[in-house]
């Protein structure tokens, strides 16, 4: 059997929404140490990987471990119906092709039980080899989602350009071209505002801007999000879920013919 | 003009 109980239910409302513009359906893997899940999409350009530690939960049961295919899509819909500040619990049965979702209300009296078949998923798994990057930009994810989708007006592509002062996101096509750069904070009130970068070596990277705008959806997770670079390597954008875990997107670059 | 490599270019299949 396995059962996770998540006392804040939302937050898993919000990974779910982070996740299924880019894979709509994907393997969950769970053991006792936690909950993973990598996935391609479609165009086998960007990578998911999900960490959702066990001690992250109010309650966590894992007796063997399961691969549980699921609809992300079927599995937002029913996350759609749970309340703001609901607690969510994550139920399989021993020999059950189904996964149960239990939410109920603050006050306990509201109590709703939705069932999913799992589905026979093949599902391809890369390594990712740990990698010391040139780069480390950390800024308030809010920035980040709206710089992606003012990039995305000027183009299909974005280069990011980082040196020791700043980062620089830079958009061109058919309409013109435009950039948005931001120094590094020097001071702040608040550690989410900042804007900080980690240097080893500047780097350059093009990156097809319109992932980049899928992976934002899980923005709401974060106050921030870290972008990882170097150069002819595939970006990484983690953003934290809590102090549980992470989802990390990767997306390999655009190369110059 | 750009071409867009693919992920699995990068890491490898397990």
């Amino acid at each position: 059997m396995f059962e996770a109980r998540l006392a804040q239910g939302s937050i898993f409302a919000k990974v779910i929404e982070g996740l299924r513009e880019l894979v709509t359906e994907a393997t969950w893997e769970c053991s006792g140490n936690g909950i993973t899940l990598q996935a391609m999409d479609s165009s086998h350009v960007a990578l998911v990987s999900l960490v959702l530690r066990s001690d992250g939960f109010e309650t966590y049961r894992c007796d063997r471990n399961m691969s549980l295919g699921i609809s992300l899509t079927s599995m937002s819909k029913v996350l759609k119906m749970m309340g703001k500040d609901d607690t969510l619990t994550i139920r399989v049965n021993d020999d059950s092709d189904a996964i149960v979702l239990s939410m109920e209300s603050q006050n306990q009296e509201e109590f709703a039980e939705y069932e999913l078949r799992l589905m026979d998923l093949d599902s391809e798994h890369l390594g990712i080899p740990d990698t010391d990057y040139s780069c480390v930009v950390k800024m308030p994810s809010t920035k980040f989602s709206r710089i992606c989708r003012d990039m995305a007006i000027l183009g299909d592509s974005v280069t990011i350009c980082s040196t020791k002062d700043g980062v620089k996101f830079g958009a061109k096509g058919d309409v013109g071209q435009g950039s948005i750069r931001l120094n590094q904070s020097t001071n702040v009130d608040k550690e989410e505002d900042a804007v900080s970068i980690e240097l080893r070596e500047a780097v350059a990277l093009t990156f097809a801007v319109r992932y980049l705008n899928m992976f934002c959806k899980a923005a709401p997770l974060s106050n921030q999000v870290n972008l990882s670079m170097s150069e002819d390597t595939p970006l990484m954008c983690e953003f934290k879920v809590g102090d549980m875990g992470h989802i990390r997107f990767y997306l390999a670059p655009k190369i110059e013919d | 003009y750009y071409f867009q490599s693919e992920i699995a270019y990068y890491f490898l299949y397990y």
